[in-house]
């Protein structure tokens, strides 16, 4: 893109099917376009483009860059991390990785498989949780996804663990009832845990196209998502679809899963994402 | 929406007659815009407004139809004509048994939709047998297990310590004794850039007779899904196609975009968890929430 284009319109034109194609989405593509008709081109022609390839990642640099701090553990209180997200968008896989790191540093961890609903949710969490060597709630299918969230608070408690990571079914965000469910295990959290620390991530494949805007969109509004987790990053799908989610909604990326391994999870860089996406 | 967009464009239209170029331009413009939303792949897009532009050219402002209701008529034609297929139902095989291979990336709905399918084969009278081979994600055997004992439905698991294509092996063998005339084999989720577990689908597809071998893709997918798709096509030679978690509000772009480049025909779609939450797909109904 960026040493081929031989003119103006050229450039222009692969620069956005370079945007569209990484999943940016139609508004935040002509957004950053824009950005870029302003600008006199015959200056840098001579460079061979290569001055726009930094403009580019210095604004969608920008636009990813947040204050929100990363996901940390606070020794003096319960620490809860719940994972939301739709179907099949990573939830059980990440629960399993977040512990595994999190063991290194501290042994408090317990596992809450609230997701009573999906035919071996459970023993599939159970097994993850083995492999990380953390606790699990007991719990069957069937049973009500608050109820469990709150045996887990308490047995939190009661065993002196400071870590609470939450795996939830997958739901489709247009399904109302499904929501209110998850809002109703926040109010458990929230009556239960009122001085918790709470992180509210939110899976999203980085296969998915603009359908994940109206996700977080409803994540959001119901829960208030504190972060996504941005998963199969491993694929040749660039996942930029959290720049028009950061654009829109302001919510920042956190996590990274890039295999299917316990420690294929990275901290969120900005930097690096957008490299990988021009490259 | 994009009728309220192509009224805001025919309102400055008075004449009767062939559209001008300025105008078909504008409505191109919003049409490839609604497009790109919808996710259908931005090379696609591309050659289907070239097309369209032809299209709506030739077309005379008709005297019973707004120009809105017109340019959309002649959109949503040619969408339906592009995802339309004569052959959409699953072909049996002239001698039993019928052996159907689910693959696709990962978490895009193949354990699920593998059930559906056998209790479809069951309402039509067969005897269907579910073959669990996904040896390595947790408890992947146990949720086929799970599902095919909740809808009454047999499924064949020879645990972790198999090869997917022995699994299979012993399975038909299996089979013939029950008299299950339909096999449904559910693979685990891979990438397509993953030579290893890509050889894997291979080895079956080359040792065992699979009459049809169909890609499950998420209906919410972007862009990628037709470079994700292409490398399974070519591999095994892929004979349908099922989109998954259509009961969602994603347009689902993603099955122009499939069928355009890759021409394989969309059997089925998938609309919701439960096991009768399928359906044979319908072009025109696709077309339209493609459309938007
Ligand atoms: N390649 C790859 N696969 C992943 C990644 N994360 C998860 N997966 C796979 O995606 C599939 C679905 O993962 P799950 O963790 O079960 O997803 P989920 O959101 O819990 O699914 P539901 O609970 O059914 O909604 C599994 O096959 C995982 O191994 C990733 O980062 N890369
Ligand atoms: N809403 C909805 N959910 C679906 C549909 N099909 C599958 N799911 C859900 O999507 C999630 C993933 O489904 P699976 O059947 O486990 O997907 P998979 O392709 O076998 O996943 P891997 O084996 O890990 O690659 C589960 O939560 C399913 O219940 C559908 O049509 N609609
Ligand atoms: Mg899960
Ligand atoms: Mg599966």
């Amino acid at each position: 893109l960026f040493s081929n284009s031989k003119d103006k319109i050229d450039f222009l034109e692969k620069l956005e099917e370079l945007l569209i194609l990484s999943d940016l989405g139609t508004s935040a593509t002509a957004e950053i376009m824009n950005e870029f008709q302003q600008i006199n081109f015959r200056e840098y022609k001579e460079n061979n483009f290569i001055f726009f390839k930094e403009k580019l990642k210095v604004i969608l640099i920008d636009i990813l860059n947040s204050t929100a701090p990363d996901i940390k553990i606070n020794e003096n209180r319960l620490n809860i991390i719940m994972l939301v997200g739709v179907n099949g968008s990573g939830k059980t896989s990440i629960a399993g990785k977040i512990a595994y790191r999190l063991k290194n540093i501290n042994n408090d961890i317990i596992m809450v498989p609230a997701d009573t609903f999906r035919a071996a949710a459970i023993q599939q969490l159970k097994i993850l949780a083995c492999k990380v060597g953390a606790e699990m709630i007991n719990t069957k299918e069937g049973a009500d996804p608050a109820s469990v969230v709150y045996d887990g608070i308490s047995a939190a408690r009661a065993r002196k663990k400071n870590i609470v990571i939450i795996d939830t079914a997958g739901r489709l965000h247009t399904k109302t009832n499904l929501m209110n469910e998850l809002e109703k295990i926040k109010r458990v959290i929230q009556k239960e845990a009122n001085d918790c620390s709470l992180e509210i991530l939110q899976t999203i494949d980085a296969t998915m196209g603009q359908n994940a805007i109206a996700q977080a969109e409803f994540f959001n509004k119901s829960l208030g998502v504190t972060g996504i987790a941005l998963t199969k990053m491993d694929g040749t799908a660039k996942g930029g679809i959290v720049i028009a989610i950061k654009k829109e909604l302001d919510i920042p990326v956190k996590l990274i899963s890039c295999g299917e391994k316990l420690n294929n999870l990275y901290d969120f860089k900005a930097e690096k994402f957008v490299e990988a996406l021009l490259d | 929406s994009l009728t309220d967009k192509f009224q805001t464009i025919f309102k400055k239209i008075k004449n009767k007659g062939k559209l001008n170029e300025n105008d078909i331009k504008n409505c191109l413009h919003e049409i490839r815009i609604a497009l790109l939303e919808a996710d259908v792949n931005y090379k696609v897009v591309k050659e289907f407004i070239d097309s369209l532009h032809d299209k709506i050219q030739q077309e005379k402002i008709s005297e019973s139809l707004s120009p809105t209701q017109q340019i959309i008529k002649i959109v949503n034609g040619e969408i339906t004509l592009t995802l339309g297929c004569k052959q959409n139902d699953l072909s049996i095989s002239p001698a039993p048994p019928t052996i159907i291979m689910l693959v696709g990336l990962q978490g895009t709905g193949k354990t699920t939709t593998a059930v559906k399918l056998a209790n479809y084969f069951r309402k039509k009278g067969h005897l269907p047998l579910l073959i669990a081979t996904d040896i390595y994600r947790p408890a992947a055997i146990e949720q086929l297990q799970v599902l095919g004992e909740k809808s009454n439905l047999p499924v064949f698991s020879m645990g972790k310590n198999e090869s997917a294509v022995n699994i299979v092996k012993a399975a038909i063998k299996y089979s013939s004794k029950k008299n299950n005339d339909v096999l449904i084999i559910d693979t685990a989720g891979r990438l397509h850039i993953d030579d290893k577990l890509m050889n894997e689908l291979q080895e079956i597809n080359e040792n065992i007779p699979l009459q049809e071998k169909l890609l499950i893709v998420d209906a919410m997918a972007g862009q990628d899904a037709v470079n994700s798709a292409k490398v399974f096509c070519d591999k095994i030679k892929v004979s349908g196609i099922i989109l998954t978690k259509l009961d969602g509000d994603t347009r689902g772009g993603v099955a122009l975009s499939l069928k355009k480049v890759l021409g394989v025909p969309i059997k089925f779609i998938g609309i919701g968890e439960k096991v009768d939450n399928f359906e044979p797909f319908h072009p025109e109904r696709m077309a339209s929430r493609i459309l938007g």
